[in-house]
C-alpha cells in the first residue's frame, strides 16, 4: 500500500509543502 | 476525569483544525456576508474568469503554463485539482495532530487518508458555499454557481452536487468547533477497505464520535437531533465521493487532461 501511495506516505512522514509536490 | 479528558480531546482537535486549515467557516462567512473591507472578486463569465486568472490564481495557472491556451473547462478543472492537493496536505497535517493517529500502522494511516480526504474536502467546502456560488483563491474570489453550471459537460456536472449537499449541510448551522470533530470522525473511520488494525481505529472513532455527540449537545442545546442528522451526512458524503470519483475519471478521458500524482494515488482502486 505504501508503495502505491508514495506521496501520501511522504506527506505522513514529513511536512511537505504542496508547492514541492 | 472522563469528562475532562473528553473536553481536552475536543479542544485538541479544534486547535489542530484552526492551526492547519487556511480557510475555515468563520473566515468564509465573514467574507460571504460582506463583512470584509474588500469584497471577493466575482467570477461570473469568461471575461471575469480571465481577469481572475491573471490576478488571483496567477500562481496556480502559471504553474501549468501549458494550460494557458486550453479551454476554460480544463483550466477550471486544473484549479480545482490545485485546491484539492493543498487541502489534502492540510488534512494530512490535521490528521497527524489527532491524538492516536500518528501511532497507527503507517499503512492504516495511508488508507484512512485515501478514503477520508475527499469526504472531508466536501464537508469543509460547504463552509465556502452559499446558494449562489463558491469562495475561491483563499476567499479573494467568488465563482458563481450559474457560471459553473454553464460550462460544458462533464465539467459542468462537477460542482452542482456539491452545492446541493452544501445547502442541506449548511442548514445544520455547524460552527468550526463542530466541524473539527466531524472531520476527525470522517478520517478516523474503522470501516475503510483494507485496514489492518480495525479494532484500534474503531476505538479511536468511538471516542471521537462520542465527544462529537457531547459537544453538539452542549453547543446546540436546541437541536436534539443534530447528532443523528450528522451521522446521516457521513453516508451522504460517501455517496458524493463515489460519484465524484467516477466523474473525475470521465473528465480525465474526455478532456484529455492530466491528474495530479497525489490525486491519482487517492483515486486509484478507490471504489
Amino acid at each position: 500500500l505504501k508503495e502505491k501511495h508514495k506521496i501520501l506516505h511522504q506527506l505522513l512522514q514529513n511536512s511537505t509543502s504542496p508547492v514541492d509536490l | 476525569t472522563q469528562l475532562a479528558d473528553q473536553k481536552t480531546l475536543a479542544r485538541q482537535i479544534y486547535d489542530a483544525y484552526l492551526k492547519n486549515f487556511s480557510m475555515n467557516k468563520a473566515k468564509a462567512r465573514t467574507i460571504l456576508t460582506g463583512k470584509t473591507s474588500t469584497p471577493p472578486f466575482v467570477i461570473h463569465d469568461m471575461e471575469t474568469l480571465q481577469l481572475a486568472e491573471q490576478t488571483l490564481v496567477a500562481k496556480m495557472v502559471g504553474s501549468a503554463g501549458a494550460l494557458k491556451d486550453r479551454e476554460v473547462e480544463v483550466r477550471i478543472f486544473h484549479c480545482c485539482q490545485c485546491t484539492s492537493v493543498e487541502t489534502v496536505t492540510e488534512l494530512t497535517e490535521f490528521a497527524k495532530s489527532v491524538p492516536g493517529f500518528s501511532s497507527l500502522d503507517l499503512n492504516d494511516q495511508v488508507t484512512l487518508l485515501k478514503y477520508g480526504v475527499y469526504e472531508a474536502i466536501f464537508a469543509m467546502l460547504a463552509s465556502c458555499m452559499n446558494k449562489d456560488g463558491l469562495l475561491v483563491a483563499y476567499g479573494s474570489g467568488f465563482i458563481t454557481r450559474e457560471f459553473l453550471k454553464s460550462l460544458r459537460r462533464p465539467v459542468s456536472d462537477m460542482m452542482e452536487p456539491k452545492f446541493q449537499f452544501a445547502m442541506k449541510f449548511n442548514a445544520l448551522e455547524l460552527d468550526d468547533s463542530d466541524l473539527a470533530l466531524f472531520v476527525a470522525a470522517i478520517i478516523c473511520c474503522g470501516d475503510r477497505p483494507g485496514l489492518v488494525n480495525v479494532t484500534h481505529i474503531e476505538e479511536m472513532q468511538e471516542n471521537i464520535v462520542h465527544v462529537l455527540q457531547l459537544h453538539l449537545l452542549a453547543n446546540h442545546p436546541d437541536d436534539t437531533f443534530l447528532f443523528p442528522k450528522l451521522l446521516q451526512k457521513l453516508a451522504d458524503l460517501r455517496e458524493l465521493v463515489t460519484e465524484h470519483a467516477q466523474l473525475v475519471q470521465e473528465i480525465k478521458k474526455t478532456e484529455d487532461t492530466s491528474l495530479h500524482p497525489l490525486l491519482q494515488e487517492i483515486y486509484r482502486d478507490m471504489y
